[in-house]
């Protein structure tokens, strides 16, 4: 990627972390449509042999021989059984059945994580720049199980099955779908495995925001990487015949329009359609668009594959219209004709003028690429969110990374918008969505990894929660782009990733199996259950009070709707017990608490820790007493550990 | 249609195998084939679950999830990219 080496100061802070030789032990798998291995981001120069204990392999295949893996791209494996049951034999004229990833998504992912550094990267000029994965000096290993018709489980299991037998780091799945309980939930089922052998599992959330309980991959155990925005923009004006100029965003880059004002009409006045205004396929009439810019509503169908239709329409522009739920958000795309993205209210600016106007005009005016934009991060409108729909008491996401207009490796036999008749080549390419997001924080997680190899998974993720942050330097709180209002807990988790503060944390919230296992007997699940989770044979102890509240988690989320009983006092305390164990120099820490507001009281006993060795570790409880309040209220607090030097930070979330 | 088959993933509790079985896949396989005499196993999992993913009717995946040593029989999910 560029900028976000910038956006998160790896590169201002490179003697920070680890040497290249430690990295470089560092193998993190990424489950998705494959690789393609030519990319300049698997350059393999001035990395040493291949980890002793890497025991994976290239598998040969379609367009895909073991010559394509290098000291890089140390892997690389498909699973398409699932698939094939399902859908039949593999197209081969459409989709290679090898690793090779035909797609892009994946090679953009893989190298997003742990790509090598390539100088003079750039989408058709756009965001150029030194690209780089989070990990520059990890090795890669990609397991191909998603495929045109979809990712399918059994797929993605043996995948992670085989991940876990070739010793694989760090697991990056930028896939997700539905949710359901922990011992139905594959990707959890393949998580929990992982996690038993020290691997961290970092997945999306999921791109179903700004809707409420929308989150996939809630499991504990699970890292959950939502999406914020980097403080890069790609402005392009829709100056319109009446002299006022709207701003939008655009990766166009071809035969500009003429020089001088086109005719601009509505797609909803272009159609007998009744979803004509989408710009669907074959809903426009080409004599009502020819030689026209087209005004298009976001919506249903791909914002790239509207500017395909407006254009074989014979339409020579297109403004796309952002819908309420995108809110202020614009994602930029590659368009195959000039086009530009506005927000919703633009659109209706801009609509006002074409209702008004009996011969509206209008042109696009493309600026190129800014950087420095703020506010930044702000939390994306697409981004899934809270509350944990499974365990209300996990608050979820847990993180989030950028995730809006990321320029990544790209597969060479695909244009950028993945569309059919898209026949450019790119080496790089811009997209967005938390398959973005997911794997900066898989490479964070890598370089944490190698700086730290003794920490747990649940140590590294503890670092990246409680020192990420979710207020700007200005001290304002970081904003949703989907209301333009600050972004809570269940938006943000416990805020944006800050990678240089995370390798010094100070203090971790550990995490164990046996924790885990604790957290499935306070989930009430059967034996049969938890061994579905565990492949262990757990059993919970009947004489002992277990709590979910009590799992070591870095992060509070107290729910007074399930687990605490109807409220039929007054008032109702719920207690949460957390460990802190030391991973820096001695100390001592006290503690400080944001209320989430005057009907939540919030202590912390005790107020004071004090650690005299590394790896110390000492318990402290948190007592939330809340009245009554309607149901659907949320509430939302800060409870933070410093000695001065480190701020050990947790979100508190509350909710009827 | 009771006769289409679709996927699933077969969770098996390895510590219930009979002794008379000396390799687990023998095991799977030997709960597959009293269910199914043409269903294969797609993949046999050895890390992240005991067990094996098949093809299967309604019938014989309730069939299957009824006898000693099974888990779980979850139907194929078909999961998207981000």
């Amino acid at each position: 990627t560029t900028r976000t080496p910038e956006f998160l100061g790896l590169d201002q802070n490179a003697n920070l972390f680890p040497e290249s030789k430690t990295a470089s032990e560092v193998v993190v798998g990424v489950f998705d449509t494959g690789v393609w291995p030519e990319s300049k981001s698997f350059d393999d120069s001035g990395l040493g042999p291949i980890p002793s204990s890497w025991k994976g392999l290239c598998e040969t295949g379609n367009n895909f021989n073991a010559s394509n893996c290098n000291r890089k791209l140390i892997g690389a494996r498909f699973f398409s059984k699932g698939y094939v049951a399902a859908l039949g034999p593999i197209d081969e004229s459409k989709e290679s059945n090898s690793p090779r990833d035909d797609d892009g998504h994946g090679t953009h992912t893989s190298t997003t994580a742990a790509g090598s550094v390539v100088r003079d990267a750039s989408l058709l000029g756009y965001a150029a720049g030194t690209a780089r994965g989070m990990a520059s000096s990890a090795r890669v290993a990609v397991y191909k199980v998603c495929w045109e018709g979809g990712c399918f489980s059994s797929d993605i299991l043996k995948g992670m099955d085989m991940a876990i037998a070739d010793n694989v780091n760090v697991m990056s799945l930028s896939l997700g779908g539905g949710t359901s309980d922990y011992y139905r939930d594959n990707i959890a089922i393949g998580a929990f495995a992982a996690m038993q052998k020290g691997i961290l599992v970092s997945c999306s959330a999921g791109n179903a925001g700004p809707s409420s309980f929308s989150l996939s991959n809630v499991a504990p155990w699970i890292t959950t990487v939502g999406a914020g925005t980097l403080d890069r923009d790609f402005p392009a004006l829709a100056s319109l015949g009446n002299g006022l100029n709207y701003s939008g965003v655009s990766l166009f880059k071809g035969d500009s329009l003429p020089d001088k004002m086109v005719p601009f009409i509505y797609a909803g006045n272009a159609t007998i359609a009744t979803n004509g205004n989408l710009c669907m396929p074959g809903t426009l009439i080409p004599d009502k668009i020819k030689g026209k810019i087209v005004l298009c509503d976001r919506g249903v169908n791909a914002r790239v594959q509207k500017g395909s239709v407006v254009k074989s329409a014979g339409g020579v522009g297109m403004v796309l219209a952002n819908a309420a739920s995108n809110g202020d958000e614009l994602v930029a795309d590659a368009h195959l004709l000039p086009a530009t993205a506005v927000t919703e209210k633009t659109g209706n600016l801009i609509k006002n003028y074409l209702f008004s106007e009996s011969n509206p005009t209008a042109t696009i005016l493309f600026q190129g690429t800014k950087v420095g934009i703020e506010p930044s991060p702000v939390v994306a409108a697409f981004s899934s969110r809270g509350p944990n729909s499974i365990t209300p008491e996990i608050l979820k996401p847990d993180i989030i990374a950028p995730g809006v207009n990321i320029l990544a490796g790209w597969a060479g036999s695909v244009g950028p918008t993945g569309l059919a008749e898209d026949t450019r080549h790119v080496e790089f390419n811009i997209i967005s969505g938390t398959s973005m997001s997911c794997p900066h924080v898989s490479g964070l997680a890598a370089l944490l990894k190698a700086a730290h190899p003794d920490w747990s998974p649940g140590a590294i993720r503890s670092a990246l929660m409680t020192t990420a942050y979710s207020q700007y330097k200005t001290g304002k709180l970081m904003e949703d782009i989907a209301t333009g209002k600050p972004s809570t807990p269940f938006d943000h988790g416990a805020g944006h990733v800050d990678p240089v503060s995370a390798l010094n944390p100070g203090l971790v919230y550990d995490l164990t199996v046996d924790d885990y296992v604790d957290f499935l007997c306070a989930l009430k699940y059967t034996a049969s259950e938890i061994k579905l989770v565990t492949r262990g044979n757990f059993t919970c102890d009947t004489s002992k009070q277990y709590s979910v509240n009590n799992l070591n988690y870095p992060s509070f989320a107290v729910s007074y709707q399930t687990g605490s009983g109807p409220i039929t006092e007054e008032t109702t305390t719920v207690k949460h017990t957390r460990t802190l164990t030391n991973v820096g120099l001695p100390g001592t820490y006290k503690v400080s608490v944001t209320s989430p507001g005057k009907s939540v009281k919030v202590t912390v006993e005790p107020e004071s820790l004090s650690f005299d060795k590394v790896n110390q570790k000492m318990s402290y409880t948190v007592s939330f007493t809340a009245s009554s309040m309607p149901s659907n209220t949320n509430l939302f607090g800060r409870i933070e550990w410093s000695d001065d030097k480190h701020i050990v930070g947790s979100p508190v979330a509350v909710s009827w | 249609d009771g006769e289409r088959k679709i996927t699933y993933i077969v969770h098996m509790s390895k510590s219930e195998m009979p002794v008379r079985f000396n390799d687990h896949t023998h095991w799977y396989d030997s709960s597959l084939k009293s269910v199914s005499d043409s269903a294969e196993m797609l993949y046999t999992y050895n890390n992240v679950a005991h067990g094996y993913s098949t093809r299967l009717t309604k019938q014989e995946a309730e069939s299957l999830e009824k006898q000693p040593g099974i888990l779980g029989v979850m139907p194929e999910v078909i999961y998207e990219l981000h």
